[in-house]
């Protein structure tokens, strides 16, 4: 199973989340007592590196209007900050002292915390584009609501022309989406479900039609209303399937047991 | 915005893997 749910995140993290188990395993094990080398210039690096990715962080949170991310995401960038500061302190320590336990502590305590700070910045801001695409699709739930009152020719234009859009961008934002996980079998959940969108949307439509043709013409109208109800319910049932797996990360196993 | 964050990530790991390469080095001998 993978540990991080989208590759973008993944191949951030994966290789320097394997070095730093590396680095913790090694401490565990070897407390060699081996003086540790000049870490000024890595550490110096990191730091550089926390302070650009903290002001990426802190003009995301000003210009985001996802009042969740504003609330999550200053921790996280907290997180990361604080761990630079273990490791310029456990720098300077080890310049003084080259053998000094407790710089080891804080350089494995600082790693470790640019690892998690930087993983819980990204989730953050995953998550806030996850809420994005999930938004586009409570907008179709909100037009299915209203498709057994479209009446006439006219607002079954209008309903056409309405939700059209915001079908195309669920499309195109889920394709994407499932594109991007790592975990298989919301994939598939994701392509079944999108599959089974976009194949109802017409047949729906064609129901509604069908349905407002024959009450213009004064005919019975009780099977047309099922079979469009019916169909409006199936689209629901794979936007909610979509909004639900959307959600879902790789620590959502229990979900599925 | 998700490219500037995702590329500061990136050089953040980066520098980070580098910093744990220097310490293995001399913490593992």
């Amino acid at each position: 199973m993978p540990v991080f749910h989208t590759k973008t995140i993944e191949s951030i993290l994966e290789p320097v989340a394997q070095q730093v188990s590396r680095l913790v395993i090694l401490h565990e094990e070897a407390e060699d007592g081996a003086a540790m080398p000049d870490l000024e210039k890595p550490v110096l690096a990191v730091s550089a590196a926390v302070m650009n990715l903290i002001k990426v962080g802190r003009d995301t949170i000003n210009c985001s209007d996802d009042p969740i991310l504003r609330q999550d995401m200053p921790a996280s960038l907290q997180r990361v900050e604080k761990a630079s500061k273990l490791l310029e302190e456990a720098s300077a320590m080890l310049k003084a002292d080259p053998y000094s336990q407790p710089a080891r502590k804080k350089l494995i305590e600082g790693a470790r915390g640019i690892l998690q700070g930087t993983s819980s910045l990204l989730l953050c801001f995953d998550e806030s584009e996850v809420r994005k695409i999930i938004k586009t699709c409570k907008e179709v739930l909100n037009y299915l609501a209203v498709a057994e009152v479209i009446e006439t020719m006219e607002d079954l234009v209008h309903f056409v022309k309405d939700v059209s859009p915001h079908l195309t961008r669920v499309s195109r934002d889920v394709d994407a989406r499932e594109k991007e996980l790592t975990h298989m079998v919301h994939r598939e959940i994701l392509i079944r479900s999108l599959d089974a969108v976009k194949t109802l949307a017409p047949i729906l439509i064609c129901a509604m039609k069908i349905y407002v043709q024959l009450l213009a013409q004064g005919k019975k109208t009780d099977e047309a209303a099922e079979n469009r109800n019916y169909l409006c319910t199936r689209m629901t049932d794979e936007i909610n399937q979509i909004i639900r797996v959307l959600q879902l990360t790789t620590y959502d196993e229990d979900e599925w047991d | 915005d998700a490219g500037e964050m995702v590329k500061q990530a990136k050089v953040l790991a980066s520098a980070t893997s580098q910093l744990v390469t220097d310490i293995k080095g001399k913490a593992g001998t």
